[in-house]
């Protein structure tokens, strides 16, 4: 199960 | 701002007055469901975490409330709006333009491009119907506004961050856009103290 990017914004 | 904005147009005890599209909510509904995936895997800070799960707590009572509590006063009639012709195509091309191409990442993609088209079958009503309820404008108001404050910061952040993000501004310009004739409406007859209602 890959991560995503990270992503910091809702 | 924009997250108080997205915060008030996603409280589901809006829809005890506002009549809101069952298949705009459901959207909505996969659209954070499939977007903070990433609860799980990282962590960014306790607000972002907290509003992650307001937004999906309230994404659901939305559905319930409408589905279960107000079934009777929804009207399917005019809930006509094949979501499939949305969700279809967005997963398509959420495979074909990403970040990474990874299960989360694709998904959160996919959340993305949702988004930016989700609020169509309930402008879809409103053109239909021809009017809109003034408790209902607000909502959209507050939706569309929340997309277009993001703008702002997305130009803000590219500035002074370096940060961009060309997935979630091209989107968010196309979110934005399909607002368009619906802020002009708010501002000259919502905010002026008329109902809105389309000329025949």
């Amino acid at each position: 199960f890959r991560k995503g990017l990270k992503h910091d914004e809702l | 701002l924009a997250d108080m904005s997205h915060m008030k147009s996603v409280n589901p005890f809006l829809i005890v007055s506002a009549i809101l599209v069952l298949h705009s909510q459901l959207l909505f509904a996969l659209v954070f469901t499939t977007r903070y995936l990433d609860l799980f895997t990282s962590f960014i800070s306790l607000y972002n975490t907290s509003m992650k799960l307001i937004y999906i707590a309230c994404s659901y009572a939305t559905v319930y409330l409408i589905y279960m509590k107000f079934k009777a006063t929804y009207d399917g009639n005019h809930d006509t709006f094949r979501v499939e012709f949305l969700i279809v195509p967005v997963g398509g091309l959420s495979f074909l333009v990403n970040h990474d191409f990874s299960p989360l990442e694709i998904l959160w993609t996919f959340s993305i491009y949702l988004e930016s088209v989700a609020i169509l079958p309930q402008l879809f009503m409103i053109s239909k119907t021809g009017e809109a309820e003034t408790i209902t404008t607000h909502y959209l108001f507050f939706l569309g506004l929340y997309r277009a404050l993001y703008l702002v910061n997305w130009i803000w952040r590219y500035y002074f961050e370096g940060f961009f993000d060309l997935i979630a501004v091209v989107a968010g310009v196309v979110q934005t856009v399909l607002y368009c004739d619906f802020f002009y409406l708010y501002v000259t007859k919502v905010l002026k103290g008329k109902k809105l209602s389309l000329p025949a």
